[in-house]
This record gives C-alpha cells, structure tokens and sequence, in this order.
C-alpha cells in the first residue's frame, strides 16, 4: 500500500463522512446501492463510517458520472482505458467515466459485452483513493491500478487493510482473516448476488 | 450506459461492442526496443506523462525511443512487478493497454507504488529468515 504525498487524511474530528450522487445523473436505487456496499467494505475495517445524504453540494464524498472533459483537468477518454479517478482527502471528489459500459448487478464475467466494467469494483478502488490511499504494486490488493473488463475484484486485500488501518485505526469490530488464506481468496469471480 | 444485470440485456440495448479501447493502438509498438522509431510512439509517451512516468514539465513528445521512454518503461515495469527489460515485449503491452484508473501512479517524480518489490514482500505472511 501507498499514500498520497503528505498522507493527508480526513481529520480525527470527521470520521463520520457522508456521501452523494450527483442528482443530474438520476442513478438508481440499484445503482447507488452498488456504491453503499462499496463504502461498507471500507467502514467494516476502519473507524470510519459512511452515510449517504440527499445534499450533493455539502456531502463530504460527491460521486458524479462525467464523459470527456468535465473540468477538472482530467478528460474521460471513452470507452475502457481510464474508467474513474478520485481525489485525496479532503477533496471528496469521485469522478467515473460514463461512456464505460457499467455493470451494477448481475455476473458480469458472463456479460455479452467484451468492455463490461464491474462497477463496485472500481467504486471500492476510488474509495481507497478518496480516503488517502495510493496504488499498490500487489496485484491481489483493491488499490492495483488496472482492471480487466468482465472481471469482479472487491473483497479487501490484507495489503488494502493494513494500509487504511495505519491511517484510521481499525473498526473494533474487525477480526483478522486466519493467515492461512489464500491472496487469490481476493479475488472474486462470481455474481455478486448478495453474499456480501 | 449503466446496465443493471447486463446478462440477459438485450443485444439493441448494449452500446457498440466493437469499440476499441483506448489504448489498443500501443498493441503496434510490441517489440519496440531502445533507439528505433515508431509512429504514434510520443502518445505511447502521453500515457507516461498522464500517470506520472514522464515529468510534466515534458512537450512535444517525438516518436523515438529515447532514453526517456526507457526509463519511464523500466519504472512502470517495476511498479507492476514486470521484468525490467526497458524493452515494450508482449506482458508490459500487454499490462498497458488494460484499463486502469486515471490516477497517477508517480505524483512529483515519487512513485506512491512499492517500485520494484515483489508481491510476497508486501505480506504479512512474510515471516521467513529472522536473523537472532
């Protein structure tokens, strides 16, 4: 894991961080609840907790789909390549490129489109990015930067964990998976039917 | 373009499926080695300046590989645990034209990835050789 230069994080004061979608981009109930399970897998580990607000503009976290160039100096590039990007705390901003072709339920490694993209996937990704991680060489942990299409990869690595633990602490609640799982355990390749 | 369950969408509902993606075109410069010149290279030298392999402070990118773009090929191959040949072979291609997310992988010439270190190094489970 990797931090951002300086390790800014969100102060000992805000822990509690709400989040908001974009209310142009009209997203469904089931899309947004793509981006609650995404904001859990992150609360369960640290001190940290996430609620969503109807007030995009005073949200903490703002979640927005934009194509080309929104204005921030980061262009979208349509379809596949750069998929989203995040900005460091206190920032708040989450970016997602909406030419990709997003899946938010169902398996997408069955999908019929070759470009179909996992959106918790890259939502639990940006989050890291949004709460003060960087990229990591490990390829089985969250914050790799790349993606296969018609790949799901959402589970926290232990890479993952031990990073956002050395900037939030850990959630009382967290227990530390026996030492004997596989990394490859990580990886998850199958509908994400609500088993999580 | 967000699908819930894409599986059973119908296929006049799913977006050009032919569309290449972004970076498919640096499939051409495979085998591309130091010192030779290939068209569209400088966008190959983009995609480094855009993750931060090659400074900011660059313009006007030429087609050549120069040692710049070596270097910068070297440190990415690094980063993602590649061999580090400085060479475009098949896995860096490969690995380049997957899709990836817009942040920069070096902010200010500082790598924030574990530059070079293999997988196993970052685990806990990486207890072996204790020296007492």
């Amino acid at each position: 894991y990797s931090f951002f230069e300086g390790r800014p994080t969100w102060p000992e004061y805000h822990r509690d961080l709400t989040y908001a979608f974009l209310p142009d981009n009209e997203l469904s109930n089931t899309t947004k609840e793509v981006f609650t399970r995404a904001f859990e897998r992150w609360a369960a580990v640290t001190t940290l907790t996430f609620t969503e607000t109807d007030s995009y503009y005073e949200a903490d976290l703002k979640v927005a789909f934009y194509t080309g160039d929104h204005g921030d100096g980061e262009p979208f590039d349509g379809v596949l390549g750069t998929l989203a990007h995040a900005f460091s705390p206190t920032s708040g901003r989450f970016h997602l490129d909406g030419a990709e072709t997003w899946v938010a339920e169902g398996d997408v490694t069955k999908s019929s489109t070759s470009s179909a993209i996992d959106l918790e996937s890259v939502a639990v990704h940006e989050i890291g990015h949004l709460l003060g991680l960087g990229h990591s060489s490990v390829e089985e942990a969250i914050m790799y930067p790349t993606i296969s299409a018609k790949t799901r990869k959402v589970e926290l690595a232990s890479d993952d964990i031990q990073g956002i633990q050395e900037l939030y602490g850990a959630n009382s609640n967290y227990t530390t998976p026996p030492s004997s799982s596989s990394p490859n355990s990580h990886q998850e390749n199958t509908s994400n039917g609500g088993d999580h | 373009r967000i699908h819930p369950n894409i599986s059973p969408t119908p296929p006049w509902q799913v977006p050009n499926d032919t569309a290449k993606g972004a970076w498919d075109s640096f499939k051409n410069f495979t085998g591309c080695r130091p010192g030779q010149k290939s068209d569209g290279l400088s966008k190959l030298k983009d995609y480094f300046k855009n993750f931060g392999y090659i400074p900011d402070s660059q313009h006007n990118f030429t087609d050549d590989f120069d040692d710049e773009l070596e270097s910068a090929i070297k440190t990415y191959q690094k980063n993602f645990n590649l061999n580090v040949t400085g060479e475009l072979d098949d896995k860096t291609i490969e690995n380049l034209m997957k899709s990836r997310c817009g942040n920069a992988d070096i902010v200010n010439g500082t790598s924030t990835m574990n530059s070079g270190k293999p997988a196993s190094s970052n685990s806990s489970l990486n207890f072996h050789a204790v020296r007492h």
